[in-house]
């Protein structure tokens, strides 16, 4: 049932029952430190009395004694502050999000939705891909349409040409004289028609 | 334990945003 | 509010005195009680030695502690995490454990960015092929046109061409 505290681990960079763990031993050592040195200053205060009857043994059952007391209390109140650091310290409080994760809170995405996302995206290329496809042919048929277009219009070009041709020699009308000379060939015929027959 | 607490929390962290640089390396590459 | 190093620091400091005060002189006294009776004063400054150099060692691992793990700066960056979420009121988006699950979101944006600039893209497109269409069908237009205009030349010039032939036929004649 311990809360591994990962959350904080990620902001931290370790986890806060470590941090504790760390202070807990670093304290402990100091308080053991502190009591070898009390026992070893009385000890040698000792040395200096001849007649004291008191034995080194004694003395190190009162620093167990004393150790011991300290150590209980000790351990008592590391764990309450313990507990008040992992509390409101080295905690990341329910509702705070850090902000490398802010866009779970500005994007959240269930991975439905973002399969769906990326869906629409591929659909969205294709379609893309397929206007570009679609320009290509619209440019392509523009190119085409102007060559045919040149090719007509030269064509049309070239039908005045043939007109100003004749009205460069006096025919206006290409038709026209052809009619003319058509029915002036036939009414000769006919002159010539009754030239004979009168003749005869 | 706490190391491995740590070390996925660490790559937690660092690890979105280089999978995402990735990301968007292949898929530029794909577009060009 | 009151920040988490000056917390950290108090609650240090309320653990040292009660760790002193549960070890209190009377204490040591009744645990050295012989070498008290034999040196009253030498134990009283042995005890305050005691009292300072546990103290002043404690406080000096916290400061190496903080110095360590750089972590003033730490909690007073998590101070300010604090206090720019604090109106977020429900409980903040925590990992679910299944990182390809909360690999979406972090890819979301970036995705989202692409849509749009996809969707602006195709728009765009459009529009332009919209055009493009236009022009297309109207140079269809043109192209009926100028083909019209040249078939009936064309015929007009077949025509007289018909004319001709009659023509030396009546002038053979």
């Amino acid at each position: 049932s311990v809360d591994p505290m990962t959350y904080e681990a990620q902001f931290l960079g370790f986890t806060p029952q470590t941090c504790m763990l760390r202070i807990y031993i670093a304290f402990q050592d100091y308080l053991f430190e502190v009591m070898q040195a009390v026992e070893q200053v009385i000890l040698k205060r000792l040395d200096g009395i001849p007649d004291s009857e008191i034995s080194p043994v004694q003395i190190r059952k009162c620093t167990e004694k004393f150790l011991c007391f300290m150590k209980g209390r000790f351990d008592n109140l590391f764990s309450k502050m313990e507990q008040l650091f992992l509390q409101l310290i080295l905690r990341i409080p329910p509702n705070i999000l850090l902000p490398e994760d802010k866009c779970q809170e500005t994007h959240p995405y269930t991975e439905k939705e973002f399969q769906l996302l990326q869906k629409e995206i591929e659909q969205l290329q294709e379609k893309y891909k397929t206007e570009l496809y679609t320009k290509q042919a619209l440019l392509t048929e523009l190119e085409e349409q102007k060559i045919v277009q040149a090719k007509l219009k030269q064509m049309l070009t070239f039908f005045d040409e043939l007109e100003n041709v004749g009205r460069g020699h006096g025919i206006s009308d290409f038709r026209e004289s052809l009619v003319s000379l058509v029915q002036n060939s036939k009414r000769l015929q006919n002159i010539r028609d009754n030239v004979e027959k009168e003749g005869k | 334990f706490d190391e491995i607490i740590v070390d996925i929390a660490t790559k937690r962290k660092q690890y979105p945003r280089k999978i995402l640089e990735c990301v968007i390396k292949t898929i530029k590459a794909k577009q060009e | 509010t009151i920040s988490r190093v000056k917390l950290l620091d108090t609650m240090v400091d309320t653990f040292l005195q009660k760790l002193v005060a549960a070890g209190s002189y009377q204490r040591f006294t009744d645990c050295y009680k012989r070498f008290y009776q034999l040196q009253p004063e030498v134990t009283q400054r042995i005890y305050d030695k005691f009292v300072t150099q546990l103290q002043t060692s404690i406080r000096e691992e916290v400061s190496e502690i903080k110095e360590e793990g750089n972590l003033e700066a730490v909690l007073n960056a998590l101070d300010k995490i604090v206090e720019e979420g604090k109106d977020h009121r429900e409980p903040a988006w925590r990992p679910s454990g299944i990182p390809e699950r909360d690999l979406c979101s972090v890819m979301a944006p970036y995705f989202l960015q692409q849509r749009n600039t996809l969707q602006r893209r195709v728009q765009k497109q459009e529009a332009e092929n919209q055009q493009l269409a236009d022009a297309v069908l109207a140079g269809r237009r043109q192209v009926e046109e100028l083909q019209r205009q040249v078939q009936a030349r064309q015929q007009a010039w077949q025509g007289l061409h018909r004319e001709q032939r009659e023509l030396l036929a009546v002038l053979r004649e």
